[in-house]
């Protein structure tokens, strides 16, 4: 999978 | 979300109730380094003003203003309510050691090169290495009141629990933050010591105490 930020997580 | 975060999260929160518990019932800051608290509130805000223009979840919302929250609470008890009780004199890792070098890493590693993902990058580095002043504080005075240990253990514990949290969105949502698992990775292993003692001693009922 392509690299992505987890802005979702805390 | 899964199991794995929400538990994280959980012992995340744990551990500053343990730590607001532990200042107010001995009214003492006693053995809890100020730098480390202060880094986390430098964290806490570079990470979380995301939430002016970012909403995720209730529950996301939620703990980003009780991290805020508590984190700046806590630095008002030790800087005036127990002033008294901080002994800065034993808090004496450099600061400017983690600050620098994470500013700089923040500038190379980002998923984008504007001011609100730097400064993501940032506090995700600096929280890999905010509790060295504890730690090396913790290593300068040799034991700690089991209480402390425990926040610490909480603390370790949380970001334990994101390493299968990012395994299990690796196979899952097929999402991987390199950025995130790298810092995570070194955040939980600066711990590996620390519960080495816990589990082996605190929890057995023995005193957190280092070998000289």
């Amino acid at each position: 999978p392509p690299p992505s930020s987890s802005h979702d997580e805390l | 979300m899964n199991l794995f975060r929400l538990l994280g999260d959980l012992s995340h929160l744990a551990s500053i109730l343990v730590l607001l518990h532990k200042i107010q019932t001995s009214r003492s800051c006693r053995g809890i380094s100020f730098k480390t608290q202060a880094l986390y509130v430098a964290v806490f805000v570079a990470r979380y003003l995301d939430l002016f223009w970012r909403y995720i979840s209730l529950y996301n919302s939620a703990m980003k203003v009780f991290f805020i929250g508590s984190s700046c609470y806590i630095l008002y008890l030790m800087k005036y309510r127990y002033r008294p009780t901080n002994d800065p004199s034993i808090d004496t890792f450099r600061i400017e050691y983690l600050l620098v070098p994470c500013a700089i890493l923040s500038l190379i590693f980002n998923y984008n090169f504007m001011p609100t993902e730097i400064l993501w990058s940032f506090s995700i580095f600096l929280e890999s290495v905010a509790i060295l002043p504890q730690l090396f504080m913790l290593q300068r005075t040799g034991e700690a009141e089991a209480i402390t240990t425990h926040y610490l253990a909480a603390l370790g514990i949380y970001r334990a629990l994101y390493i299968p949290n990012w395994i299990y969105r690796y196979f899952t949502e097929g999402v991987i933050d390199p950025i995130a698992v790298t810092a995570g990775i070194v955040q939980t292993g600066l711990y590996l010591d620390f519960f080495y003692v816990y589990f082996t001693k605190v929890l057995q009922g023995q005193k957190f105490e280092l070998p000289a």
